[in-house]
């Protein structure tokens, strides 16, 4: 494992880390779209069916059990918690799952390395995981105001994103044949997804400026 | 059959 996965790693973490401390301190999810929050849960639950089958390290199966388990654990929160549910911005949040899972299921079939059960799904939750953030995308749009923590989730995620495009590049230079276009253009096209809100949030942070996104 | 290298990321 290198240092740009690593911190990729991390920063996916952290990102977590900080979305449940506002749900579970503060007992609010505002701002957090469940939608995408239930899309991640679906991109864990796809992607990590060799959880049981296939050992790659222990940091391996331990992280996938973290994302798995915080990723429920949210979705759990925001539709069943009493007190949290109650902040759930739902009349905003009005993204539909299916016009991204549908295609998303689609291209998979089309396109993957190797056309099983388990690869398909696999691809499906890398195609699924690049356009999950676009509900929350959205929803920063319409709410317009962004607290502190919900920015910072959405700052982690992105540049989880980011440290993965420099982990490929450096496993493409240091391992004979890494070579994976299909994980590469789905992740370079979630990264690109981050684009304005990081300028955004560099901008409010440059000037020391609450963060908000124009109408 | 050994699983494709990229599925021993995250």
């Amino acid at each position: 494992m290198n240092i740009f996965r690593f911190a990729g790693d991390m920063t996916h973490l952290a990102s977590v880390l900080v979305l449940l401390l506002k749900i579970h301190t503060i007992k609010s999810c505002a701002g957090v779209s469940l939608k995408t929050q239930e899309l991640y849960a679906i991109v864990f639950a796809t992607r990590y069916l060799d959880i049981f089958t296939d050992f790659i390290s222990l940091y391996n199966t331990f992280m996938k059990l973290v994302f798995l388990g915080s990723s429920f654990s949210i979705v759990w929160y925001m539709r069943s918690h009493k007190i949290v549910r109650r902040s759930y911005d739902k009349d905003q949040d009005t993204f539909r799952h299916y016009f991204l899972i549908v295609p998303c299921l689609l291209l998979a079939m089309i396109i993957n390395e190797k056309f099983t059960f388990r690869e398909v799904l696999w691809t499906f939750s890398l195609f699924l995981e690049a356009v999950a953030i676009l509900p929350q995308l959205v929803l920063l749009q319409r709410t317009r105001n962004i607290d502190n923590l919900t920015g910072q989730y959405i700052f982690l995620l992105g540049a989880y994103r980011a440290f993965y495009i420099f982990n490929w590049i450096y496993r493409y230079f240091t391992e004979p044949h890494y070579v994976h276009w299909i994980p590469w253009i789905a992740g370079l096209l979630q990264t690109l997804l981050y684009g304005d809100f990081f300028y955004y949030y560099f901008h409010s942070w440059k000037n020391n400026k609450k963060l908000q996104l124009p109408a | 059959d050994t699983e494709p290298k990229s599925h021993d990321e995250l």
